[in-house]
């Protein structure tokens, strides 16, 4: 089982390990490696849970995460809820090389990355409006909400918070279609 | 989402990760997969880790910093995967997750827990002996 090089990935991503390989195998760098792997990933929209056009929030936009480490410096670039940028992976890398900071966020990440010349596109595809205009049609179940009134679990929003906490446990509605 | 791993001949190590999240989350929530420790983690004087699933859950247990530390301890990377996945069950049983773990000698592993519907994790590798990518797995 040893051997080196090596390129490992989660889920039966084969196009990104395969990006990731070819990259070390053409001399690239461990940190080139990771970011084609993950980019291949975000063009292919890998199983929908990687890239532009999948799992939409509550308001029917998709937003990315992504962060890329250096395990010999330990530089770290990280972006989270990113918008209207495609390639995060490469903006985390961006935040690295190009920052003294570790993580950017939300609207001001999406700044940064135009500013750095990542193109701003629409994240939303007909098949993540598909899937939130059935969520709403479903009264917006499955529902991360709790605590707040209307009913999180019955109905739509706006919620406003419950007078009354509860104690109730609620379970994540994760699962191999909808996971980080 | 996908966590990714990067070992070259020298033993120098990479991580990343890229996701869109949970669908239907509510608007600025943040998952594992940016911070530190959580989504991945590196460290080329003992090898990396990475792992997907409930971001919610998982990030407050920072299971892939764990399972670096583990290897650093001299645990080999399966059982390194399997403690990071077991600290978190102690708190939530019934999590949906996995994590997947290298060190520098290119040695891997993988662990998972296993709940309704995922009771066997699928991950991918490519190294000098396979010099293609190869699809694993891990019973949870």
């Amino acid at each position: 089982q040893a051997a080196l090089p090596l390129v490992i990935n989660t889920w039966p991503f084969k196009i990104a390990t395969d990006a990731a390989w070819r990259s070390l195998q053409s001399g690239g760098s461990v940190l080139d490696a990771v970011e084609k792997g993950c980019t291949q990933c975000e063009v292919s929209q890998c199983d929908g849970s990687v890239g532009y056009g999948g799992s939409p929030d509550e308001r029917g936009e998709t937003t990315l995460d992504a962060m890329i480490m250096n395990g010999d410096t330990m530089e770290v670039g990280a972006v989270a809820d990113l918008r209207r940028v495609k390639n995060a992976i490469g903006v985390a890398r961006a935040v690295m090389e190009r920052t003294s900071h570790t993580l950017l966020v939300g609207e001001s990440a999406s700044v940064f990355a135009e500013n750095m010349g990542f193109a701003a596109e629409d994240l939303t595809t007909n098949k993540s409006l598909n899937i939130f205009s059935e969520w709403l049609k479903g009264n917006c179940q499955p529902n991360y909400r709790k605590n707040v009134l209307p009913d999180p679990s019955k109905q739509c929003g706006p919620y406003q918070p419950q007078a009354l906490v509860t104690d109730k446990q609620l379970r994540g509605h994760a699962n191999v279609h909808s996971h980080d | 989402t996908i966590g990714m791993i990067a070992v070259d001949q020298g033993g120098h190590v990479a991580a990343g990760t890229s996701t869109n999240g949970l669908t239907h989350k509510v608007p600025g929530r943040v998952g594992d997969s940016p911070i530190v420790g959580a989504g991945a983690y590196a460290d080329s004087q003992v090898g990396a880790a990475a792992a997907t699933g409930d971001g919610d859950v998982m990030m407050r247990f920072l299971p892939s910093y764990l399972a670096v530390e583990q290897m650093r301890s001299g645990a080999d990377p399966s059982a390194a995967c399997k403690t990071a996945i077991s600290r978190i069950k102690r708190h939530y049983a019934d999590f949906f997750g996995a994590i997947i773990c290298a060190n520098t000698t290119g040695h891997y592993g993988a662990a998972c827990n296993s709940v309704d519907g995922f009771s066997q994790f699928f991950y991918m590798i490519s190294n000098s002996e396979t010099d293609a990518p190869h699809l694993m797995s891990v019973d949870c």
